[in-house]
């Protein structure tokens, strides 16, 4: 496979700080 | 933990001012952003702020709860970011680090600063190297959060190949330089390194921004 692991890891929802926009 | 009070000119503009809060103008100095948008980030930290303990710092509960809707979800990536974002090593946010960690995340950021707090991330050991074990264990932290399944050995395969393109003296482990090579080949590994939402942070907290005193 060609997949690049940083690619993979970088799709983590702990990466997503987008929560802290939205309301809850 | 204690909290300072300050006043603006006018009595109805007192505002609690947690302890770490700095002035706008001077993080709108030293980061990405304006002072205005500095205001606004002080409305969002303070929301999240008191979201759990009250105190006007941002606990890790606390940072869980605003990216999972959860505190009680762990998770590797969100916990390094938190970590990250703690400077002081005292186990909380400051306001002051929230806007200085969040600016790099600005998407007119430069790229430079982007991959070496990427770099800190993935360090997770702290030895200032990116070792093939440190990124094998988040390549399965990462399958582990998601429910996807890969095999030992397609994650092996993954991970030595990305080192193959990554590690270019053959040591082992990934440098600063090397990093910094490889994200330039692949800038995609990046893209959690920038937050569109930061370029409108004053539309998106307008409440703020409409009864800021200060003009950019």
């Amino acid at each position: 496979t060609n997949l690049n692991a940083f690619d993979i890891i970088s799709l983590s929802s702990g990466f997503d700080l987008s929560g802290m926009f939205e309301d809850k | 933990m204690g909290c300072a009070w300050s006043s603006s000119s006018s009595p109805s503009r007192r505002q609690r001012r947690a302890q770490g809060y700095e002035e706008p103008a001077v993080l709108a100095a030293e980061t990405s952003f304006t002072v205005s948008e500095v205001e606004a980030l002080y409305e969002l930290y303070n929301k999240l702020s008191y979201s759990i303990f009250k105190d006007g710092l941002i606990h890790k509960e606390e940072f869980r709860l605003a990216l999972f809707r959860t505190s009680e979800r762990a998770n590797l990536f969100a916990d390094r970011v938190f970590h990250l974002f703690d400077l002081k090593r005292n186990g909380v946010i400051e306001f002051g680090e929230f806007v200085r960690s969040l600016s790099i995340f600005h998407p007119k950021a430069l790229v430079s600063d982007k991959a070496a707090f990427a770099f800190k991330l993935y360090d997770l050991r702290g030895t200032g190297y990116i070792e093939k074990e440190e990124l094998r264990e988040m390549v399965v932290a990462l399958l582990d959060e998601s429910d996807l399944c890969l095999s030992d050995s397609a994650v092996d395969e993954i991970v030595d190949n990305t080192f193959s393109q990554a590690d270019t003296n053959g040591d082992g482990r990934l440098d600063p330089r090397e990093w910094e090579e490889f994200v330039k080949k692949n800038p995609t590994s990046l893209r959690n390194m920038s937050l569109p939402y930061l370029q409108d942070i004053t539309t998106t907290f307008p409440s703020f921004a409409t009864h800021s005193e200060v003009n950019d």
